[in-house]
């Protein structure tokens, strides 16, 4: 009873990374799971409200507090990930203060029994070694409406940052 | 006559006098960094010493959050905790150093994660950092954008710069090309910087685009209010414009302002570096700026700017240079041969509103 969760579902490998075989079932990786925030849109609306010069709420910020108690996670979203992950032995895990992200470490064969259909790889790219999947990942129906997306299974980093393009690229001269 | 951007440089063109410093107490600033870039303390401390002459600053970041690797220095890291040091001069910086602790983390997300685990966090964040669009999930950048909010309503500003490929290129099936956003910058939730030359490369002259700057709309995101008027009067004003089916006219149009990207002096490993270039370098010039802003709106008993860019479009390029001339890149093909947007009167999708002329700029966002 898995349910894919197709939003996040780019399984492409960037071509300048190479394979460098399958990651050991007891070596660790750290999965991010974006928890289903709640008042997205109230959210939305404060923030135009507090950036926009005509509005009488201009400049009036929130605290993280604040921020917190607008989109943390229903308790019934809490309880549902932390069920899911207590019932597969996944208990080193820590979350922030919005408590809308939950960072949990685990074998790589608990991950791949926690997303069915993952299957953890090394990859590499000059000295830098990444562990991702390549295949997509789905999890139980009852936990999907509770999730945005696992991190650490499929983006790859970019091949840079914008910028590092000093040169040589124009050559123009004075006059 | 110069010979390359210094910070003298940006701060003649930009019209900041040496007594336009920070001074507020609570003021701060911060850059980021995702891959395995770092900088390096005496690289600062030397840069200073040769182009810092002629205004007070901090030689020392502040607090570098997250763990600096070993070896060398990255030109990335070097080139913003210069360059947000001499615009935004003498305001305590912060460093976010996230090249992932863990083979399976993602320097980013950890990032962003940081945020909405620091209370008290700079006004005012830097980030040169970007990703093709189309290579992320509309649920990812969904929930990214969030995040970006969860900043906004706390007062804090998000500078991502817009890219060093102008308009881009993504090879479809059949021959067909079409433009290539790059997000974050093409998020309707940060500001997003873009690049401008000398029109003298060796003088300090009125601007012009930098080729290289990245901009154009989002195939993803629609675009938000505060930009429709800006953006439709550069759709129905401008001479030429790409073909329709290399763009989505009603997504989100980035960037919404810009600064000098070209030809800068960077020192890294102790080796003054000539030539260096890209939004990367624009990018922490005009969050310093901001920081300043910020400082006197601090001093005056005002909220930080936060979300600019609500405020930005309203100003109506008042306060900015206009950059009219050039265009930046886009696909090599028999359609467009390269060229993708231009620049024009007021806002366009190369350099945005302009860049700033601080004292017009601060005069506006005082009041």
């Amino acid at each position: 009873h898995a349910a894919y969760l197709e939003a996040d579902q780019d399984t492409t490998v960037p071509e300048d990374w190479v394979h460098a075989g399958r990651v050991s079932p007891v070596e660790e990786v750290e999965l991010t799971f974006a928890l289903k925030q709640q008042n997205v849109e109230r959210l939305r609306e404060l923030l135009q409200q507090v950036s926009d010069p005509d509005s009488d709420q201009y400049g009036k910020y929130l605290t993280l507090e604040e921020v917190t108690s607008l989109v943390r996670p229903s308790d019934l979203t809490q309880k549902a990930i932390l069920l899911w992950l207590n019932s597969h032995g996944v208990t080193n895990c820590h979350t922030v203060l919005t408590q809308d992200f939950l960072q949990c470490l685990m074998p790589v064969q608990v991950a791949e029994m926690l997303l069915p259909g993952s299957e953890f790889h090394r990859y590499t790219r000059g000295d830098r070694s990444l562990i991702r999947s390549a295949s997509p990942y789905a999890v139980h129906n009852d936990v999907s409406q509770h999730l945005d997306f696992v991190g650490g299974v499929h983006r790859f980093p970019p091949k840079s940052e914008v910028g590092k393009s000093w040169s040589g690229r124009r050559q123009t001269s004075p006059g | 006559f110069h010979l390359g951007v210094t910070p003298a440089v940006l701060r003649s063109r930009y019209n900041l006098t040496a007594a336009d410093v920070g001074s507020a107490a609570n003021n701060s600033q911060a850059v980021a960094q995702f891959l395995e870039q770092f900088y390096h303390p005496a690289d600062l401390a030397e840069f200073m010493t040769m182009f810092g002459g002629g205004f007070k600053h901090l030689s020392v970041v502040d607090k570098v959050v997250g763990k600096q690797g070993g070896g060398k220095a990255g030109i990335e890291a070097s080139l913003d905790v210069e360059y947000i040091m001499s615009s935004g001069a003498n305001i305590s910086t912060w460093v976010f150093t996230n090249p992932g602790r863990h083979e399976s983390q993602e320097p980013f997300l950890q990032w962003m994660l940081l945020l909405s685990n620091i209370s008290s966090i700079p006004w005012v964040h830097t980030i040169s950092y970007g990703d093709d669009e189309d290579s992320l999930s509309a649920a990812y950048m969904d929930r990214i954008n969030a995040e970006f909010m969860k900043a906004g309503v706390r007062g804090i500003s998000m500078l991502f710069a817009s890219g060093d490929s102008g308009a881009g290129c993504r090879h479809m099936d059949r021959g067909v090309n079409v433009f290539r956003p790059s997000f974050p910058a093409s998020s309707p939730y940060v500001t997003t910087v873009g690049g401008t030359s000398f029109k003298n490369p060796y003088k300090i002259t009125y601007e012009v685009t930098d080729y290289i700057s990245g901009g154009g709309f989002s195939n993803v995101f629609a675009m938000p209010d505060y930009q429709v008027s800006a953006v439709n009067s550069y759709l129905k004003g401008v001479q030429s414009l790409p073909p329709v089916s290399y763009y989505n006219a009603s997504g989100r149009a980035y960037p919404d302002i810009a600064a000098l990207s070209d030809n800068y002096w960077v020192v890294s490993n102790r080796v003054p570096i000539p030539w260096v270039s890209g939004t990367s370098a624009s990018t922490p010039v005009f969050g310093g700026i901001l920081s300043l802003i910020n400082d006197q709106r601090f001093l005056k008993g005002l909220p930080s700017l936060g979300f600019l860019n609500p405020r930005l479009y309203k100003l109506q390029g008042r306060a900015l240079f206009d950059v009219t001339e050039g265009c930046h890149l886009s696909c090599l093909d028999e359609k467009v041969q390269g060229k993708g947007f231009c620049a024009s009167p007021s806002w366009d999708p190369v350099t945005g509103w302009g860049t700033p002329n601080y004292p017009a700029l601060l005069k506006a966002l005082l009041e």
